[in-house]
Formats: C-alpha cells, structure tokens, sequence
C-alpha cells in the first residue's frame, strides 16, 4: 500500500499521453482514495457548515483507477451558486501546486471535491458544466462530493466520486441506481443533470504511518463516542429532514387532489427502481427515523452507563 | 439556415416595436442555438438568450425568462463583454424579483447600484440608473421574509449614504431596519410605490406587502416582549391567533427568529433558550468519567496487572 | 494508589442527576418519540 504513495511523473506522462478517456467515456471506473485525503476533505467541509467548500485532488491514475493522495482547500465557499466559483482561486491553485513542486511533492491535481451540506451526494448543473469543462482541457479530472451533514447524522462518510460524460454521448442504460434522499428544492436540478455523470466507485487505503496513527487515536475514540449526543449536535440537519418530508407530503397530496390518480401513487413499476411519490416519502422518514433511534439508543445508554446507581 | 436566423431576427424586431413581446421572444427562441450545426459564438448565444429572457420579462413571464436566463447562466462565464454581463446581471435580478425571491433579487439589484462600467463598455450608466438599482434593492429588501439575512442587508442598504436621498423610502427603511412596528399609514405609503407583483395577492390570502409587514411585526413584537398569548399576538399582527402562532412557528423553524412554543398554554416565549444546557454538562461529566477510566486503565497497563 | 482512582471514578457518578437534567433528557426523549410516530 505504501507503494501508492510513489509518484513517477515519466509514468504518468506516459499514462495521459494515450489518452484513454477519448475512445471510452467510462474508461475511469474506480477511486483510492488516502485517509490523509479523505480526513482532510471531510474536516474541510464539516468547517464549511451550511456553506459549500471546494477543494483540488492531488494524486495520479493507473489504469483505470484515479489514486488520491492528497488534498488542499481553495479559499472559495457557497459554490453551488456561482457559476464559476473555482475561477476565482486560480491564482492560489497554480501558486499551491508550484510551491509543492518545490518543496518535492510532485504529485498533480487529479480533480476537485466540494461539499453538498445536507443534500447529498449527486452533480448540480453547475457541477456538470464545471466538471464538463474540466474534462475538455484538464484531464484526467475527477469530481468528488462530500457531504458532511449526512456523515455526521449517518455515522460514516457520505461521499462521492463521478466524472461526466461529453456532450452529445448518450450512454448505455445502467440500470436503477441506489436510492439516495434528495431535498424538495433540488430534485429538479437532481433530475435533469442525472444522466450526464456516472459514478465511480471509491475506496480507501492507509499508509503503514497512517495505521499506526488511527490505532493509536482508536483507542481515545471511544470517550468521544460515549461524551457526543448527535440527537443533538445534529438537531439542525432533522429539522430541516422534517421540514423537507412535511413539503413532500403536501406536494404530493397537491397533486393527488388535483386529478392524479390514487394508483399513480401507489402502483410500482415492474422491474424497474422508479418508486412513486409517496413510496419514496416513506424511504426518506424511514431513514430519518433510523437516525432518531441511533441517537435516542446512545442517549438511553449512557444513562444506563453512568447515571444508573446499583444497589 | 442563415437567412433563417436573419428573417426571425427582423420579425423578432418588428414584433418588438409594435411591443409584442412573447411573440417577439418565441420567434427568436426558434432560433437553434443548441446543436453543433452550426458554429455560433458564445458571445452571440448569450446575447440571444439574454435577450429572450427580457422580453418575456416585459410581459410578466417569469418562468420562460427564467428558463433563457439559466441558458445564459452557462455562457456567462465564458464571455467578456461588459455590456453583455451587465445585461444578464439586470435581466436576472428582474427574474428573482418577479419570482419573489427578494433576498437574492435585492443582492444583485444592489450590486448593480455599485456598478461603474469602463468607457468602453456599450451600454452606459448613469447615475439615474443607479438610483433605481438601489430603489429596487431596498424595496426587495422591506419585502424579504424578516430573519438575519435580510437584517445584514437593511443594515448595508441603512448605511450606504445614497438611500439617503429617497425622502420617501428611506424613513420606511429606517423603521424597517431599527426593527421598529409599522403601522397600517406607513405601509400603505409604501406601498404606493410598488409593482403589481408585489401586491399580487398569495395563495394562503393577503400580499406579499402584507405577509411581509406581519413578519416583520412578529420579529419586532419578539425584541419587545419576553412572551406573549397567542391571542394577544394575532391582535398585535391584526390576524387571527391561529396563524400568529403558524407564522411564529415558520420562523422559528426556519430560524429567523428565536423563540419557543407552548401549544397546551398557548404562549409564544421569545428569545433563545438553550434548551441543552444540563445535556451538555452531562456529556462533559461522561468524558471526565472516561478519562478517569482511561487513566485507570493506563496505571493497571503500567503495573504490569 | 489505584484504590483511589477507582474510588474518585465511583464518587464522579452517577454522572448528573439535577431536575433540569431529567427535564431535557425527557424532552429530548419525548420529541424523539414524537418523530418516530410521525415517521410511522
């Protein structure tokens, strides 16, 4: 694993000089990413709060796999709504990536990651035209996203990996992808941009230094389990999971009043993922409620633990 | 195809003059700008959708402007011209106005008011123009839904010297900003100066001027009392105790304004209460008790036990 | 030595046991309860 951490720019030059992303649009189809990288990345976006944070993806590609190294944060934030947030860290870009040359760490960009506070893990439209053009003159370019308030309600990392496809291809039908909950007011941009991206699948490896570093923080880890109450550190995050249900129900009891059919709601296609309104509703408060549970047993457990007197 | 392009252009314009603005923008939306037949410049796809968006803007079409102003969203980026994203700029602040999205409509009118373009530049500014940018900006602005965004943007509309001189906004944007309770005079002298769409009526009932001025009461009656009954509340606001509570329940929830409910008595408390005080203390008591067992533990490990 | 750290472990429990603790336990416990039986 530690032989990941090399980086032969000969071999890399090679690597891009073939340029494997022209004749296959899906020629990338899997991410290692480091536990430096993915520690950074998520401290970076849990700092962002409720505003979007973006970063740039250090690494390499062997064969088909993008290996993140590392990672760095632009000073950049509320990218979802601004066309070309990215433009205006350029300059800190290009003077970042120098200053690792000079300091020997000859490690490229691969890509950039940015955060989806709450909203999960999926390209706006303006992430695809971003990544769109990242791929015309930057490639091999990778788009990660990172959600930090469903990693601290879920209780492990959301994050995601994708890369588009060019313009006017239309790719094979993959089939139903896996359910994930989307907020009322981004459904539509959810939607139109759906088919534009794959998904890349992404797993992490440790350095040896790494290991013994996260074994040595295991064993502080489990007081800052017992002494977190994420009922209410993540109190925010299930108002607005309520609130959003509570638009849903209505919008959907808005279209039945107004001539849907009741069996339009209920009836599930055959075969297919496609779920109706109502079904995918009881997805979202079933998981919902599976984080209420999660919080509610480590509240009743710690009382157990340690306000429980024996006699 | 050329000669095309250039007939709808010429009906575009003539439909323009006779101020038929729909038609004038659906002939030039007939134009093909999205397929890779024929090379067009970026710079001539934005002004085409710029200009589609505004003419649906002049017949009160939000949602078809809207729809052209997100095309030209994509092109922006990659064009200079200043004239072209001052365009853009106004077209979509219009947008967010008529779309009632008065937040982000009064951040942009605003930062139109600032604008200064170079002497190149094709389309001029003046001062007059400036004026009716910050106008708007503050308009938008008293009509935003009352919570800490918009104070940020009332106290940067308050201190900016030039809204000074509208003598008849600028005492309105002074109560509105000091959080002070308007009453039904001062709103209606307001209200005179609006556009139909601000006193477009809601689909719960009333305006948007009036659900606007009931919030912006609620947030001021919270500065001035502790807590108040529900009744008393629908008094103040000049609504029902019913939807005083709902409106207080919205801005609680949305977190634009603190405070707490209390259905059974039905009493609305102001101000944040920290609710968790007692459970943060907990938590801190649990993480001294484990360190304790941690050092525990270590002084067993080291005697080897 | 060790006694005694065990003995300051015990004295340190039960960990809060105020009135205001068991209210925004019960509260917490209350409206989580609440949410579920919406969600259901």
């Amino acid at each position: 694993v530690d032989a990941l951490f090399k980086y032969d720019a000969a071999e890399q030059q090679l690597a891009q000089s073939c340029k494997p992303w022209l004749k296959d649009p899906h020629h990338y189809k899997h991410v290692r990413m480091s536990a430096l990288a993915l520690l950074k990345i998520a401290m970076h976006a849990r700092s962002g709060g409720n505003l979007e944070v973006m970063g740039i993806l250090q690494g390499k590609v062997v064969g088909d796999t993008f290996i993140v190294i590392d990672s760095f944060a632009l000073p950049v934030e509320g990218t979802e709504t601004r066309v070309n947030a990215q433009a205006e860290a350029y300059e800190y870009m290009v003077d970042f990536l120098d200053t690792n040359k000079a300091v020997h760490r000859p490690e490229n960009a691969v890509g950039w990651y940015h955060s989806h506070p709450g909203y999960g893990c999926w390209l706006s439209g303006i992430d695809v035209n971003t990544q769109m053009m990242n791929q015309q003159y930057q490639e091999p370019w990778l788009a990660v996203v990172v959600d930090p308030m469903r990693t601290m309600a879920a209780g492990k990392v959301e994050i995601g990996a994708f890369r588009t496809y060019p313009k006017d291809y239309k790719p094979a039908d993959e089939g139903p992808s896996e359910y994930q909950t989307i907020p009322l007011d981004k459904i539509e941009d959810f939607g139109v941009h759906a088919k534009s991206y794959y998904p890349l699948d992404i797993t992490f490896f440790k350095s040896s230094t790494d290991s013994h570093l996260l074994d040595l923080l295991w064993n502080k880890y489990w007081v800052a389990t017992l002494s977190a109450s994420p009922l209410i550190s993540n109190r925010d995050f299930a108002v607005g999971q309520i609130a959003d249900v509570a638009e849903k129900l209505e919008q959907a009891e808005g279209q039945l009043t107004h001539g849907g059919r009741l069996g339009r709601f209920v009836e599930k296609k055959k075969g297919a993922g496609d779920d109706s309104a109502l079904s995918k509703i009881c997805r979202d408060t079933s998981k919902l409620a599976a984080e209420q549970i999660k919080g509610l047993s480590t509240q009743v457990i710690k009382n157990a633990l340690f306000n429980c007197r024996l006699t | 195809e050329d000669s095309c392009v250039l007939l709808r252009e010429d009906l575009a314009a003539a439909l323009e003059r006779e101020e038929e603005w729909s038609r004038a923008a659906q002939v030039l939306s007939g134009i093909d700008l999205e397929s890779g037949g024929r090379a067009l410049e970026a710079a001539y796809k934005l002004r085409q959708n710029i200009k589609i968006a505004m003419l649906y803007l002049e017949d009160d079409d939000p949602v078809n402007a809207e729809m052209y102003i997100k095309k030209a969203a994509a092109l922006i980026s990659s064009c200079k011209d200043e004239a072209l994203e001052l365009q853009y700029k106004t077209c979509y602040a219009r947008i967010l106005d008529s779309k009632r999205r008065f937040l982000e409509a009064a951040m942009r009118y605003y930062e139109l008011s600032q604008s200064r373009p170079s002497a190149a530049c094709e389309l001029k500014m003046d001062e007059d123009d400036r004026d009716t940018a910050l106008r708007s900006a503050i308009t938008c602005t008293i009509l935003a839904p009352a919570g800490p965004q918009r104070s940020r943007m009332l106290a940067a509309l308050y201190k900016d010297e030039r809204s000074t001189k509208f003598s008849d906004l600028f005492p309105f944007l002074q109560k509105v900003y000091l959080e002070r309770i308007l009453d039904r005079s001062e709103v209606e002298a307001f209200s005179r100066g609006l556009k139909p769409h601000h006193l477009a009526l809601l689909p719960g009932g009333g305006t948007v001027l009036d659900r606007s001025v009931v919030q912006h009461n609620l947030a001021a009656a919270s500065r001035l009392y502790a807590n108040i009954g529900t009744d008393q509340l629908g008094g103040l606001l000049g609504v029902a105790a019913e939807e005083a509570e709902a409106l207080a329940a919205d801005m609680v929830a949305e977190g634009r304004m603190p405070g707490s409910i209390d259905q059974v008595d039905r009493l609305i408390h102001f101000g944040a209460k920290v609710e968790v005080e007692a459970l943060l203390r907990w938590d801190d008591s649990i993480r001294a008790a484990c360190a304790k067992v941690g050092e525990l533990l270590d002084s067993v490990t080291a005697l080897g036990l | 030595a060790l006694l005694r750290q065990v003995s300051s472990l015990i004295n340190g429990l039960p960990a809060c046991d105020t009135e205001a603790f068991t209210r925004e336990y019960l509260t917490e416990y209350n409206d989580t309860l609440l949410t579920l039986y919406l969600a259901a």
